[in-house]
């Protein structure tokens, strides 16, 4: 699965996700990435999230909508994900990850897998990880 | 406020082989997308130039490199979505088409619905032009090596009424 969210300088949200589904699943399977709620939601209200995992798992949590609205009731954009990610993989024993922005351009980026691959331009920094903890920084090359 | 665009390439237990390709596709997506921002685009704009890139690259989980079903199809799925009205478009089950992402957006500004799916997002996708590749187009090597692997050591999911968990090799998501 690959996903991206953005938010524009005046608060304005997006996100979208796209997916292959999972190894081996049977013709006809319909994943977690088409349903609004679960791959991905927006909402200038609170932010934009664009998730990826276990696809069962975060369709039965509706993930991304649990993550926007944990940042509707005051949570940062890095712990409504940083929690909703925890608390789906205790309750369902499968695990996933969660890229987010809030509608005043914080960045929220977890995951319980292993690995999940993520990066992100803001100013002229290009930040980037895929282990747990890694953030590492870069200049954005100018045109 | 400085706009932001984060991207991700999938979660899952990705291989070491696999960690610098990943990187490298994600970096240049988060690009793509900022640069879209800052010609003027909007942020589905953003979102969806982004998501079309890696969706070109077969490091990643999704149109070109998507994992197989047990027939050794590639069926996709898409989601899309804006925050100032909510407004939503999603595709399921697709085939044979380069940008799921493209087609979403395009039943969201398009139909009345939000989701369209197999044949009935096929003959959309026909209807609006976007080009229906061969069938196998979008299959790599690494995603038939991954389905052989599954099936002599992840089990069959095809009974019916019986659901053998097994364990999914590589990557999830």
């Amino acid at each position: 699965t690959v996903g991206a969210v953005a938010v524009d300088g005046l608060g304005n949200v997006a996100a979208a996700t796209s997916t292959g589904g999972i190894n081996g699943k049977m013709p006809g399977r319909v994943s977690d990435t088409s349903q609004i709620g679960s791959g991905s939601y927006a909402d200038n209200n609170s932010g934009a999230v664009s998730t990826t995992g276990h696809g069962e798992t975060i369709l039965k949590f509706c993930l991304a909508h649990s993550i926007c609205k944990d940042m509707e009731n005051g949570k940062s954009a890095r712990l409504a994900t940083k929690e909703s990610v925890e608390k789906m993989t205790r309750r369902l024993n499968n695990t996933a990850g969660a890229i987010t922005v809030s509608k005043i351009g914080e960045v929220g980026i977890s995951f319980s897998s292993k690995r999940m691959a993520w990066a992100y331009v803001k100013g002229s920094e290009l930040h980037f990880g895929i282990e747990q903890g890694q953030h590492e920084v870069e200049c954005v090359e100018d045109e | 406020m400085d706009p932001v665009v984060l991207v991700h390439g999938g979660a899952g237990d990705i291989t070491d082989d696999r960690v610098s390709g990943k990187i490298k596709g994600v970096k240049l997506a988060a690009v793509e997308g900022y640069k879209a921002l800052k010609n003027g685009g909007s942020v589905l704009d953003a979102v969806e130039s982004a998501v079309r890139l890696m969706e070109d690259d077969e490091y990643f989980n999704a149109g070109y490199g998507s994992v197989l079903n047990l027939n050794g199809d590639v069926e996709m799925d898409a989601s899309i979505m804006l925050g100032s009205d909510l407004n939503a478009g999603a595709i399921s089950i697709t085939k044979d088409i380069s940008h799921p992402i493209s087609l979403a957006r395009l039943v969201m500004e398009k139909t009345p619905h939000v989701i369209l799916s197999a044949e009935g997002a096929q003959k959309f996708a026909e209807s609006k032009g976007i080009p229906i590749l061969e069938p196998g187009a979008l299959v790599t090597d690494f995603a038939k090596k991954a389905l052989e692997d599954y099936k002599q050591h992840g089990g069959q999911l095809t009974e019916i009424g019986g659901i053998i968990k097994p364990k999914n090799a590589g990557e999830v998501g």
